[in-house]
């Protein structure tokens, strides 16, 4: 699974995520990188992508659980990441990466790794998988 | 208002003995993809723009488990999916099932932009992107002798690879082979205690 998330100068955020899912696989299997709210989320506040398995992204519906607890309970970005992450994935193992609409860049994951790169306009930039 | 900010992902799940040529290999993609991002951004490309355009690379570069790279399905073929969305107004484009789409986060935007809906699936999204005119390549350009190998070895171990922690049943300490006798039943080639709370 591949994604990206993006807050442009305008404050805007989107994000993409794209998969060819798990290796053997039932055919017809969905995972949750085209599941809107699950692999895949953006709204005024932030985008978010998400990349593990799917099947407890989905019951997490953990990409719109970022956004959620940021509008319900306050918590900045980095916060709503890492009590996501901690929180909704029951024995399930994930990882995500976020913008806010304030110029924020966050990530986190409960496996051992994740392939990552981020960067924001003051200069800081990243890239990573451990 | 802050300034511009962009993440990519590769995938999570990362095996613990990756060789240090191929975590150089994974850093250099991602590093090509961000300045791709970034030029864009510095030229004022919108945010929806840009989040395509970077995984559009990343779908294209076999590196990643995505377009051409693809995880493969138990037959050996590829079945892609993807979806995109926009914050300000919240509107979103999702495919999956897809076997001929070059691009899939591209006919995913087209889903949100030219159809009157946000999800098409299988045949519907093939037939789809005829309509669209967006590009097609047969499923064999997007299925890698790598990938070929790990089906092999999926199908030995009989279940699925998404991350290194399948639990072995038997080869382990017994309290693992017990678990699993305990409750034989697989899912998805897994025992059932991993979707315990499911």
């Amino acid at each position: 699974t591949v994604g990206c998330v993006v807050v442009d100068r305008e404050g805007r955020c989107a994000a993409a995520t794209s998969t060819g899912g798990l290796m053997n696989k039932m055919s017809g299997r969905i995972g949750d990188s085209p599941l809107i709210g699950a692999g895949t989320y953006a709204c005024e506040l932030c985008g978010v992508s998400c990349t593990g398995e799917g099947e407890a992204i989905i019951r997490g519906t953990l990409a719109r659980d970022v956004a959620a607890v940021m509008e319900y309970k306050g918590l900045e970005l980095q916060e709503a990441v890492d009590f996501v992450i901690k929180e909704r994935l029951d024995e399930g193992k994930a990882g995500l990466i976020a913008v806010s609409n304030k110029g924020e860049v966050a990530f986190g994951f409960n496996c051992n790794g994740m392939f990552r790169g981020c960067a924001t306009e003051d200069g800081f930039m990243e890239v990573a998988i451990w | 208002m802050g300034g511009w900010a962009i993440a990519v992902h590769g995938g999570a799940g990362v095996d613990p003995n990756l060789p240090p040529e191929r975590q150089e290999q994974a850093k250099q993609l991602l590093n090509r993809c961000l300045n791709l991002g970034i030029s864009a951004l510095r030229s004022n490309f919108s945010a929806i723009d840009v989040v395509e355009l970077v995984v559009r690379e990343l779908e294209t570069d076999p590196l990643f488990n995505s377009g051409r790279g693809s995880a493969l399905t138990t037959k050996g073929t590829v079945e892609m999916e993807a979806s995109i969305m926009d914050g300000p107004k919240r509107r979103c484009g999702a495919v999956s099932g897809l076997t001929t789409v070059k691009n899939p986060i591209s006919l995913a935007r087209l889903v949100m932009e030219k159809s009157p809906h946000s999800y098409i699936a299988f045949s519907g999204a093939e037939e789809f992107a005829k309509e669209q005119g967006v590009e097609l390549v047969e499923n064999e350009y997007f299925v890698t002798e790598e990938n070929l190998g790990m089906l092999k070895l999926a199908k030995e171990a009989n279940t699925i690879l998404f991350d290194y922690r399948i639990p072995t049943v038997g080869l382990e300490s017994c309290s693992v082979g017990a678990a699993a006798m305990d409750n034989p039943l697989l899912m998805n080639g897994l025992p059932i205690r991993v979707y315990a709370p499911e």
